[in-house]
């Protein structure tokens, strides 16, 4: 009789959860992954095959993405040691949608275009500390050597429309001077200052507007005729994330060593570092980001 | 101790089946004990390759082999490692002997394609055992 009362005590836990999906048992309790990692790994320990198919990147920014790989990582997958910088997470946004204002072929050299970025995969533990938005060219043959680029910048908020829903977009001027080199078929403008805010008060739906006016430099070859911007395509968005949960890995990096200054803000603005006290030996094997020099 | 003496010539000290010599060569050269093992295995293996673009391939190492009876410095247990194989041998052999489990994890990168269709570069946590201990 205890036998039976006991079989009927599960049969009556398994009828309380008669929904529950086989993987979802195996979810921690707060459902808290902000990593993302451990979700499609639940699924496959519960031997659930086929997951819903994912869309395919540009393949453009697959080989960015690929590129900064082997600059960050190992053959075996692990990472430099010899990084300095604080991040262990960066992701690459292609716009949704895009509206040109002017046409490309401008004689004037002007371009003006709005993008909308869905950026709902950055997750709240991570914390932005430097955001590119970075233009490639088609065809580098037909740049000029240098130019000189003015333009402004708006960043804002979008609603399901693509509109700017809170306030007035924040405006950044700029004026940049960009040298085209063979290897580099890219040029990258820093974002930071208006994208940190959004993404810190969780906005996830980002519309930029960038109006860009570039004047040739050094032409590589004589050539008639104006600049053209035509071997623009569209900007993809990159963000450089300090990924705070405890899935991902934090290289400790002492607080005490020498920086550039290109490093220094991300420092100041308390970015993870070896907590005060903490010895190069707790931190690991990786630990120090400058190797030691041999006397 | 003279009691570890004693107990030990009361017990069968080397198998019959063992002359001396063998059983020092198992003694200096042991086989089968915790150790790291290799297992490498490619994403398309596990059908994760359409979402993990990088790396392909992937080893993340694990322990295997029987933990000795007095874990030494080697493995750096801890007295309770012990205290549980003396648990297991003279008292209650319900209680496991001292399990081979890896000590240390080095991180690994990831690179990702997420469901939207955006990638992303990420760096994980202790995907790599690196070295084996007894617990």
């Amino acid at each position: 009789s205890q036998g039976s009362q006991g079989e009927a005590e599960i049969t009556g836990s398994v009828e309380l959860e008669p929904e529950a999906e086989p993987w979802s048992l195996l979810q921690p309790f707060d459902s808290r992954d902000p990593s993302g990692l451990l979700p499609p790994l639940f699924k496959v320990l519960s031997d659930e095959r086929d997951g819903p198919p994912r869309l395919q990147p540009d393949s453009r920014a697959l080989r960015y993405m690929k590129r900064l790989y082997k600059a960050y990582a190992t053959k075996e997958g692990i990472p430099k040691s010899t990084r300095s910088h604080l991040y262990n997470t960066v992701r690459l946004f292609t716009p949704g949608a895009q509206h040109k204002q002017t046409p490309e072929n401008q004689v004037t050299g002007i371009l003006s275009v709005e993008l909308l970025f869905h950026l709902d995969s950055v997750t709240a533990p991570e914390h932005l500390l430097k955001s590119v938005l970075r233009y490639t060219f088609n065809d580098w043959a037909s740049l000029p050597a240098a130019a000189h680029c003015t333009g402004s910048l708006e960043v804002g908020e979008a609603g399901s429309s693509g509109k700017t829903t809170t306030g007035a977009p924040d405006a950044f001027p700029f004026s940049s001077r960009f040298e085209f080199r063979k290897k580099r078929q890219w040029i990258e403008m820093d974002v930071t200052p208006l994208l940190q805010p959004l993404v810190a008060s969780n906005k996830r739906n980002i519309r930029m507007s960038v109006t860009v006016v570039c004047e040739e430099g050094r032409p590589r070859r004589p050539r008639a005729g104006p600049f053209n911007t035509s071997p623009l395509v569209p900007p993809s968005l990159l963000l450089f994330l300090n990924d705070t949960s405890a899935q991902a890995y934090h290289r400790c990096v002492s607080l005490h060593s020498q920086s550039s200054p290109a490093q220094r803000p991300e420092r100041e603005r308390g970015l993870a570092a070896c907590p005060m006290g903490t010895e190069a030996a707790e931190c690991g094997p990786t630990a120090h980001p400058h190797p030691r020099h041999r006397r | 101790g003279q009691g570890t003496v004693g107990s030990k010539v009361q017990g069968p000290l080397v198998p019959a089946s063992l002359n001396l010599s063998e059983y020092f060569k198992q003694f200096l050269f042991p086989q089968n004990e915790c150790e790291l093992h290799d297992f490498r295995l490619s994403f398309s293996q596990l059908k994760w390759d359409n979402w993990i673009v990088a790396p392909h391939r992937y080893n993340p190492r694990f322990c295997k082999g029987e933990c000795p009876r007095a874990v030494g410095h080697r493995y750096g247990s801890p007295v309770h490692t012990m205290v549980q194989n003396v648990i297991h041998e003279k008292l209650d052999s319900s209680v496991p002997r001292p399990a081979c489990v890896p000590a240390n994890y080095s991180p690994l990168s990831v690179l990702t394609i997420e469901p939207d269709g955006s990638i992303a570069y990420k760096e994980y946590e202790d995907m790599i055992a690196t070295k084996c201990t007894c617990r």
